[in-house]
């Protein structure tokens, strides 16, 4: 048996629209310690790693570890059907072949429910090294999400470049060039508005826009965004969800020919 | 001149 209740289903529903465009389907790995999911896309360029911890969740029971292979058109459907301040509960029986969706309403005078067919996905599962990036920085999501939609309008790429001083984002394009930076904050007055940079060494990489603007779709989740770099391998962007997951994507660097 | 890297040649197999 498997349940999982969140009283706070809108973010549930904040982490379907962070994954939904870049993803066709992906398999909820479902045990003691909470609900995990890795997905590539389509192309192999970018990868979603979700954790949500069982600690996160008002009521959090898993028997047997299991696997639901989801659509996630169909699962965006039924969580659509969800209000914001409803709460979420999840249920499946031990090798499932269908997932229960309940949503209540705060004062429990409207219960809905729903279920959906799961389907079997032969997912390849990347092991994803522990890497000591170069450069880790974190800032406002909503900035990083308005950089990302600006510059691609000028190309397809985005060089992010990271120094002690802090971070530029940089396109070039037919008609022209753009460029962001962002120094390190001193003194903020909220944490949420901060840049900070922690560096071992300079760094600078290039990456598809597309993707990019794709993991912005989680601005809604966090108000700060986590980026890793380190010459030659994959940008990581993390968004926090509450106290207790997180979401983060990986996207392979541009590489000379 | 670059071209788009592949996740996999990134990250091995588990």
């Amino acid at each position: 048996m498997f349940e999982a209740r969140l009283t706070q289903g809108s973010l549930l529903k904040k982490v379907m629209e962070a994954i939904r465009e870049l993803l066709n389907e992906a398999s909820f790995d479902c045990s003691e310690n909470g609900i995990q999911l890795q997905a590539m896309d389509n192309s192999h360029v970018s990868l979603v790693s979700l954790n949500m911890g069982s600690e996160g969740f008002d009521k959090f029971r898993c028997d047997r570890n299991l696997t639901m292979g989801m659509n996630l058109a169909s699962l965006s459907k039924i969580l659509k059907c969800a209000s914001n301040s409803d709460a979420i509960t999840l249920k499946a029986q031990d090798d499932p072949d269908t997932v229960t969706f309940t949503f209540e309403s705060e004062n429990n005078e409207r219960v809905s429910d729903y279920s959906m067919k799961l389907i079997n996905l032969d997912q390849e599962h990347l092991g994803i090294p522990d890497t000591e990036y170069s450069c880790v920085v974190k800032m406002p999501s909503a900035d990083f999400a308005r950089i990302c939609k600006d510059l691609s309008q000028f190309g397809d790429c985005i060089t992010i470049s990271c120094t002690k001083e802090g971070i530029k984002f940089s396109v070039a394009g037919d008609i022209g060039t753009g460029n962001v930076k962002l120094a390190q904050t001193a003194n903020v007055d909220k944490e949420s508005e901060a840049v900070t940079v922690e560096m071992q060494e300079p760094v600078s990489l290039t990456f598809a826009c597309r993707y990019l603007n794709h993991f912005t779709k989680a601005t809604p989740l966090s108000e700060q965004v986590q980026l890793s770099l380190s010459a030659d391998v994959p940008l990581v962007v993390e968004y926090k969800i509450g106290e207790f997951g997180h979401i983060r994507y990986y996207l392979a660097p541009k590489i000379d020919e | 001149k670059q071209k788009q890297g592949d996740l996999r040649t990134f990250f091995a197999n588990a």
